[in-house]
């Protein structure tokens, strides 16, 4: 998989959404 | 490429030489199995693997007594309820975990018994209507219930002697959950699907519904059976019960499908179709192989990762196969029959 069909990846992903979902 | 990736590899003649019968188990006191499954067993200070076997209102322990015997070692009755399922606790010790219901689940017991004492007791630990539940490593159960008005998603922390230390509630979707499956390597990471087709993401320290992600609408119903976080993406272990057969694909057991945690993009990785001719599935993975019971009565077992179906065991003389299951920690494959027959493979 290709960041062209899946759009930009983020390693930390966990921890991002983590951060911005709501408590 | 994707298109390539997508494109079923089937053996002509899948290799049964990768499942070798290790040994048989008869229960000649079960009228009708329902469930088999392994359990971590510490005794005398030995720990060894040891099968569970569940009718509808029985569930027995089994030890090995030689490398191919295996002996009943207890019996628990559970006769108010009939036993549903038994719930696989990885790396859990002395602990046997079933639901029990009518059509849905309505109560999750643990079972435990101690040859020290001779003693055994089964301890309740959640009961409403039950749509979803899942073991997870280090002790913990999660269940999704559901009463008219709202959709309850609880993690159970289980003491050692059967009791629940701690309980800690989940942001439910507004979808029912319908399956779990953990994160291969992230502790705190919980998937799951909804009655929608989407993939939800949990953190379970939190309880935060991280992300909810669409599954697409050409798989009906999809089930989650494991998850594994690689390089920013999450691979999640599909099977699709209801999927129909297409030209291009065949009929899909069982999907591998990329999730972009960040962006809710996915897209398709593999497919691990049903042998040629064969209908209906009832699917378990292990690690990254997967296996089904097949309408006719035979069992398939699949390489996930490279969509192959791997093996197949056919329905023998004595009857058809009704249960596949996945020993913890890969100690093979659990094939039963219905009359209580557990055959013990290799994988």
């Amino acid at each position: 998989c290709s960041e062209s069909d899946l759009g930009p990846i983020s390693l930390n992903w966990f921890e991002e959404l983590t951060a911005e979902a709501p408590p | 490429a994707v298109a390539e990736q997508l494109t079923p590899v089937l053996l002509d003649g899948p290799r049964e030489e990768s499942l070798q019968l290790v040994s048989e188990l008869k229960d000649s006191s079960c009228s009708c199995a329902v469930d088999v499954g392994t359990v971590w067993w510490e005794a005398a200070g030995r720990r060894e693997l040891r099968v569970v076997t569940a009718s509808e209102s029985t569930v027995s322990l089994w030890e090995p007594l030689a490398p191919d015997c295996w002996g009943k070692v207890y019996t628990w009755h559970l006769r108010e309820v009939p036993v549903i399922q038994i719930v696989p606790l990885p790396d859990t010790c002395n602990l046997v975990c079933v639901a029990l219901g009518e059509l849905e689940i309505g109560e999750i017991r643990l079972l435990l018994h101690s040859s020290e004492t001779d003693s055994s007791k089964h301890s309740l630990v959640k009961t409403g209507n039950i749509k979803a539940v899942v073991g997870l490593k280090d002790r913990r159960l999660v269940s999704s219930s559901r009463t008219m008005q709202e959709q309850q998603v609880e993690m159970v922390l289980l003491s050692e002697t059967g009791g629940s230390k701690d309980r800690q509630s989940l942001m439910p979707p507004e979808e029912t959950v319908t399956a779990f499956a953990e994160v291969e390597g992230m502790r705190e990471a919980l998937v799951g699907t909804t009655a929608g087709n989407s993939v939800v993401v949990w953190n379970l320290k939190t309880g935060q519904l991280l992300k909810k992600m669409h599954v697409g609408y050409s798989y009906p119903a999809s089930i989650c059976h494991r998850a594994y976080s690689d390089s920013g993406l999450l691979f999640v272990v599909l099977s699709h019960p209801l999927a129909k057969k297409s030209e291009s694909c065949g009929s899909p057991a069982f999907r591998v499908v990329a999730f972009n945690p960040h962006t809710g993009q996915s897209t398709g990785v593999m497919f691990s179709c049903l042998p040629l001719s064969c209908a209906g599935r009832q699917g378990d993975v292990w690690d990254t192989a997967g296996a089904a019971v097949l309408t006719s009565g035979a069992v398939a077992v699949w390489d996930l990762l490279q969509g192959r179906c791997v093996a197949v065991l056919p329905p023998g003389p004595a009857g058809h196969w009704a249960l596949a299951r996945w020993a913890t920690s890969g100690a093979g494959l659990l094939a039963g029959r219905r009359d209580g027959t557990v055959h013990l493979y290799r994988y």
